[in-house]
């Protein structure tokens, strides 16, 4: 039997919204350490990976592991039927063949249960190699959000540059072009509104707008986002999920024709 | 003009 509790539904409710817009579909892989999964979207431009340890749940049971091929989609529209202060409980069976989602109430007056049928899908696990990045940068996620929102109406790609200075975001265009700059701040009044630049070389890389703008709707989830670069690999995008994990993305870099 | 490159390039397939 597998059966995972979490007091605060919103957290997951925030984690679909963080990858509604990139995945149609995935696979849960839930063992006695936690759930996770690994997926790309249908273009295998960006990849998806989340982790939520076992010992972040409320209560956590998975007898043996579990591999649920669910619809992205179809457990977005379950999450949106909890109540703000819900707690959930995913339950399944072993070799199931639905999962059901478990919605009570804080005062416990209310009980939902949906149960949503799993799909068959195709193992495509990715290896991803152990990477030392030249540059690691920690900004508000709040901030990462504007500046991709902002300089995603200048064109459909931004170029990140970082340089002892600090990093510099720009995107040109028909219309134009745009560039903000930001420096290393870490005298901010709070850890969230700091940003920290861990540079050990200059680089300078190229990401299509499309895809960043889908991962900062993971913003809800963090306060700080965290960017992994170096020179011709793809980005990384990690948001923390409280005490219980996180969700990265791995963004395959725009090069020169 | 920058071309995307996909995860594949990167990444190994399994």
């Amino acid at each position: 039997m597998f059966e995972a509790r979490l007091v605060q539904s919103a957290i997951l409710k925030k984690v679909l919204d963080a990858v509604k817009d990139l995945l149609t579909e995935a696979t849960f892989e839930c063992s006695d350490s936690g759930i996770q999964v690994q997926a790309m979207d249908s273009a295998h431009v960006s990849l998806v990976s989340l982790n939520l340890r076992s010992d972040g749940f409320d209560k956590y049971r998975c007898d043996r592991n579990l591999s649920m091929g669910m619809s992205i989609s179809c457990m977005s529209k379950i999450l949106r039927c909890a109540g703000a202060e819900d707690t959930v409980t995913l339950r399944a069976w072993d070799n199931p063949e639905s999962i059901t989602f478990i919605f009570e109430s804080p005062n416990k007056d209310k009980l939902a249960e949906y149960e949503m049928k799993l799909i068959n899908m195709d193992q495509e696990h990715l290896g991803i190699p152990e990477t030392s990045y030249s540059c690691v940068i920690k900004m508000p996620s709040g901030e990462f959000s504007r500046i991709c929102r902002d300089l995603s109406q200048f064109g459909e790609s931004i170029t990140f540059a970082c340089s002892k200075e600090g990093i510099k975001f720009s995107a040109s265009g028909d219309y134009g072009s745009a560039n903000i700059k930001l420096v290393q701040n870490t005298d901010a009044d709070k850890e969230e509104e700091a940003v920290v630049i861990d540079m050990q070389e200059p680089l300078k890389l190229t990401f299509a707008c499309r895809y960043l703008n889908c991962f900062v709707k993971a913003g809800p989830l963090c306060n700080q986002v965290q960017l992994s670069m170096s020179d011709d690999v793809p980005l990384v995008c990690e948001y923390k999920i409280g005490d219980i994990g996180h969700i990265k993305y791995y963004l395959a870099p725009k090069i020169d024709d | 003009k920058k071309k995307q490159t996909t995860l594949m390039k990167f990444f190994k397939a399994p």
